[in-house]
């Protein structure tokens, strides 16, 4: 990454639209969103406050946002279709300093379904990377390439390279870490927009999260899934729920048997990234989100006919699978693809966790988390031996819950 | 072998090379040539921000990235953002 040399003194800065594009099939409203989701995408890395201003506003805003054509009053005139696209001027006590111009001659676009015209929020992210203090970068998946490279997906899901955040973060410093900070793997792609439901569909009432008693807990390439009935969350590295509302369940897992109303448990495997849902005696398989082959038992996992499993995750200590089932627990190695015989055991090998864990996963930075009810256990990286101060609340630390005023005492196991 | 560079390439090439902050801009004072060993300089020092071969000649795929769209701000910070500054006081 590069640096411009200035940056912002205040993490609270103002921004505005002030012209809009004029040919563009993009309504005001969703040009304000995406300016919103663009300015978002360098503030939860930073920690820096983005606040838009009313047009009637009696100041100016750090960042004024405007659609103009060729020579508009500044050192950078717009050439048409093609060429510049947009440029932003770097902070500074100048009034244009923060200010970003787009080229009202482009063809603006956003989810452009025959990849004509230019993706507005790739743009703007960029843009604001110049206005935020950064320059140029040639690092291939910097956002921060001189380049138009493409539409970059949602904007929702969206999420800094690492260049771009280390240099987000050299001006501005990092926010609080949460344990889940760096994902690994490239995140899922969103879910398509939902399909409209025909006017007699049921509407499904939407669980609290915050209640806890979650059927399954995965980390799935760096983000939690937190499922439940038919409905699941999910935790961005960043610490934030990409939404508070959940989504379906079979919106988001293509294949998955419509009867297939809970899942169990879930988890990535390892080494081939697959991701295993379970529900009673069967699991399916997934590659990204779409189902491979038919379901499968869960006796191919070294478990007896019939048997179903509360909770299953990969360890990376050994990279073995273990499945758990009330107070027993079998282990899969994955390498060999055979269960490991002499199991199952008793689950007290894991000193301190609770029986029939809603589900298990292991976090980010390696530490490995039971899930039960609305608390959790957590077990330092490579240790079976549950944090003294085990069990805690869920809510708070996972799922932007408020804490409990008076937390009810958490059953010890 | 790629074939030479028509003239109005190069000319093409040292206005964006200079555009975007790899070669210093001309004095306004002087009607200043660029040296062939800065050009060759300035092209490879574009094609390894670009992530293309350095071969220091304006071949195809450097002229190709050229006409590609991008943002308008300098690459290369310093003396071409300096000048930009200044004419922007002027004004």
């Amino acid at each position: 990454y590069a640096l411009s040399g200035s940056m912002w003194r205040k993490r609270t800065l103002t921004w505005r639209v002030r012209s809009f594009p004029q040919s563009s099939a993009l309504t005001q409203e969703t040009v304000r969103t995406l300016m919103h989701h663009a300015l978002t995408t360098w503030g939860v890395e930073s920690g820096l406050k983005f606040q838009e201003l009313v047009s009637q506003a009696p100041t100016e805003p750090d960042i004024l946002i405007d659609f103009v054509r060729a020579y508009h009053q500044d050192s950078y005139p717009f050439d048409g279709q093609g060429g510049t696209l947009a440029h932003a001027f770097f902070p500074g006590e100048h009034p244009i300093s923060g200010d970003t111009h787009f080229d009202d001659e482009e063809t603006w676009t956003y989810r452009s379904k025959d990849g004509e015209g230019i993706d507005l929020f790739a743009v703007a992210v960029h843009e604001f990377g110049h206005a935020l203090g950064l320059g140029h970068s040639s690092a291939p998946n910097s956002i921060m390439r001189p380049f138009y490279q493409g539409p970059v997906g949602d904007p929702h899901e969206y999420r800094l390279s690492q260049d771009d955040r280390e240099g987000l973060q050299q001006l501005y410093g990092k926010v609080p870490q949460t344990p889940y900070d760096k994902p690994t793997r490239k995140p899922l792609a969103p879910p398509p927009p939902p399909p409209a439901l025909p006017p007699d569909s049921p509407s499904l009432p939407i669980p609290d999260r915050c209640d806890g008693d979650f059927d399954a807990i995965a980390n799935i390439r760096g983000e939690i899934f937190f499922f439940k009935g038919p409905w699941f969350w999910r935790l961005q590295p960043s610490g934030h729920l990409v939404s508070p509302r959940p989504a379906r369940l079979h919106r988001f897992w293509e294949g998955l048997p419509a009867a297939v109303d809970v899942v169990q448990a879930a988890y990535a495997r390892h080494p081939d990234g697959r991701i295993l849902l379970f529900s009673g005696p069967r699991f399916w398989v997934f590659r990204d989100r779409q189902l491979e082959g038919a379901p499968r038992p869960l006796t191919a996992l070294g478990l007896p006919a019939g048997e179903e499993v509360d909770a299953v995750f990969s360890w990376p200590l050994n990279g073995k699978t273990y499945l758990i089932r009330g107070r027993r627990y079998w282990r899969y190695d994955e390498a060999a693809a055979r269960a490991d015989p002499g199991y199952p055991r008793d689950l007290s090998l894991w000193e301190g966790a609770p029986h029939a864990p809603d589900d298990v996963t292991v976090s980010n930075t390696g530490d490995t988390y039971f899930f039960k009810g609305a608390h959790y256990w957590r077990f330092p990286k490579g240790s079976v031996k549950a944090e003294p101060d085990s069990p805690q609340p869920m809510g708070p630390k996972w799922l932007d819950c408020p804490a409990a005023s008076a937390d009810p005492r958490a059953p010890r196991p | 072998r790629a074939r030479e560079p028509s003239a109005q390439d190069v000319s093409l090439g040292v206005d964006w090379l200079t555009r975007y902050g790899y070669l210093p801009p001309p004095h306004p004072a002087q009607a200043q040539l660029q040296s062939p060993a800065k050009l060759r300089d300035a092209i490879k020092v574009m094609q390894r921000f670009a992530g293309l071969p350095e071969t220091g000649v304006l071949d195809s795929a450097t002229m190709a990235t050229m006409q590609k769209p991008r943002c308008s701000l300098p690459d290369v910070l310093g003396v071409a953002e300096l000048v930009r500054r200044r004419r922007r006081r002027r004004r």
